[in-house]
């Protein structure tokens, strides 16, 4: 049983095994930022560079500092593109997981019932 | 979500709009479930999350053409909207929930609903931990087809807003979902403002009003301030008016004068005087003589059962309607005037040719919030012209038809919710 003294169980905690990772660094943000439509997914491990033929990106900092302030300026933080404490606490409040500059899209396919 | 490949069997029937809106579902009636088992919280027993979601889904229909029907039932792939909570990986869903804290739920459009049953989900009397009240309501709004937004007082904020002062759709909601799937129509039984007097703070007498809408068996107030129903309307006309009939009133009429003040409701060839004090019907009068009443009893000449009826308090005649025609009855005389019957088409003349109602009205209304009286017809409303819109253009003739109008786009969100819903 989880651990909870009051009738309503108001004051039960979840277990400690069970939180979400704080967002504390770069990548995380950059997680962040792609997984609710902010920026493009980062570059994941083993990805190939862009071709020479490749349209020139943008400097993936310039990016990253553009989708920082897109994201501020929704939340009403000072725009300044940089990762500050004030963003980084509005990353980790507690939200839905429906991206947030895109509509929702249509279901997967569901799950097989159980026999 | 945006990676998802598009669904292998296309659109399920009934997931969008034939009209071609693919942001909309096409059905009207929309049925849900609560996954069991896995699905279920360790946190709210199962009836709790059940009687949460289900005023969820009720408050999405109270302003939009939709009605909600738990099913239980039918197989799961014919359920449009499966809800369940899950901790992790959940649900045979690819999406990961992440533990407590940041993602507390996630939803399809046209689709279904999970929850991190990892977050400290509460029920709405609680001021600790997340309203699951609040993320169900957000989370339909997303399967509805809504998207995030970051306007203030909106329930489709991405973040949990803790400790608002009230969680209701406002306007712009409103609006936005009614884009998707049109506003709410539908014809009354009968439209009526209501008189109270009240005293204010210098213990003066002040009146007040507010406005019903009946139809069938349920009732809605209208707030004119606020332009919208109360919060939480339709409600059973049993529950709030005691001993009137319970269903398809007639007319209700308010005749007011200097030395009477009396309301009465009509229904069949019957009518019913209610008590504004005591909040119920009377069973009789001063001398005995019981209520419901015949109306040609007390209402000589005129005959049942009615369309509608108001009182015009200037000229202290209640104007009864049936079919085409219509009685002007003199409360003081305690008759028919002379010229009456007439038809409609003559004591309310259109202005604009071949605009009028012409037989069955619906509801004939007088709107203090509007100085006018109203006859509404199906999903429309004729304003009659008043002494002022007649001091503007002498030229309308007396009681004229203005062109009709939209009655929703009047008189907003009167909306019908699902039965099973009534009682909440």
């Amino acid at each position: 049983e989880p651990l909870f003294h009051s009738r309503d169980r108001s004051d039960l905690e979840p277990s400690p095994l069970r939180r979400a990772q704080p967002i504390a660094d770069l990548l995380a943000a950059q997680r962040f930022l792609s997984k609710y439509g902010w920026a493009d997914a980062p570059p994941g491990p083993g990805s190939r560079p862009p071709g020479p033929a490749a349209p020139r990106a943008r400097p993936p900092a310039a990016a990253l500092a553009e989708a920082v302030r897109r994201f501020q300026k929704v939340n009403a933080l000072p725009a300044s593109g940089r990762l500050d404490a004030a963003t980084l606490a509005a990353m980790n409040r507690p939200r839905c997981g429906v991206p947030d500059t895109r509509p929702p899209v249509s279901p997967p396919p569901r799950a097989r019932p159980k026999r | 979500f945006a990676r998802w490949p598009p669904p292998p069997w296309g659109p399920r029937p009934g997931d969008a709009a034939p009209r071609g809106d693919a942001r909309a579902f096409a059905k009207r009636t929309l049925t849900w479930r609560l996954l069991g088992d896995e699905g279920a919280s360790s946190q709210l027993s199962a009836d709790e999350q059940r009687h949460i979601l289900r005023l969820a889904f009720r408050m999405w229909s109270e302003v939009t053409p939709l009605n909600f029907r738990e099913d239980v039932a039918a197989p799961g792939a014919a359920v449009d909207i499966q809800l369940g909570l899950g901790r992790g990986r959940h649900l045979g869903c690819p999406r990961v929930f992440d533990g407590s804290g940041q993602e507390f739920a996630h939803a399809w459009h046209l689709g279904d609903i999970h929850f991190d049953d990892d977050e400290h989900f509460t029920p709405p009397t609680s001021d600790a931990g997340i309203s699951l009240l609040k993320v169900a309501v957000h989370e339909i709004g997303h399967v509805l087809g809504l998207p995030h937004t970051y306007r203030p007082g909106s329930v489709m904020q991405p973040n949990y807003i803790p400790r608002e002062p009230v969680l209701e759709l406002d306007w712009a909601d409103r609006k936005a979902i009614q884009k998707l799937y049109g506003s709410c129509k539908g014809s009354f039984d009968t439209v009526f403002d209501w008189i109270r007097k009240e005293r204010n703070q210098y213990g003066a007498v002040t009146m007040r009003f507010s406005t019903y809408f009946f139809r069938n068996g349920w009732y809605w107030l209208y707030e004119n301030r606020n332009n919208r129903t109360r919060y939480g309307d339709p409600l059973q006309i049993a529950r709030g008016w005691h001993g009137i009939p319970a269903q398809n009133v007639d007319a209700f009429v308010h005749l007011w004068t200097w030395r009477r003040e009396e309301r009465y409701f009509f229904k069949g060839n019957q009518y019913w005087r209610y008590d504004s004090e005591k909040d119920q019907a009377y069973t009789e009068d001063e001398h005995g003589r019981s209520y419901p009443r015949r109306i040609s009893e007390g209402f000589p000449g005129i005959p049942s059962p009615l369309d509608t009826a108001f009182y015009d308090r200037r000229k202290q005649l209640i104007y009864f309607f049936k079919e085409s025609l219509v009685f002007a009855f003199d409360v003081n005389r305690n008759q028919v005037l002379d010229s009456y019957p007439m038809k409609i088409t003559d004591a309310f003349p259109a202005i604009e040719p071949q605009n009028h109602p012409l037989r069955n009205i619906d509801s004939a209304y007088y709107s203090y919030a509007h100085n006018s009286v109203f006859l509404l017809k199906g999903s429309a409303y004729w304003k009659v012209a008043s002494d002022k819109d007649r001091q503007q253009h002498s030229w309308l003739p007396s009681s004229g038809l203005f062109p009709k109008q939209s009655i929703s786009e009047k008189w907003f969100d009167i909306c019908d919710v699902h039965t099973s819903t009534l009682n909440m």
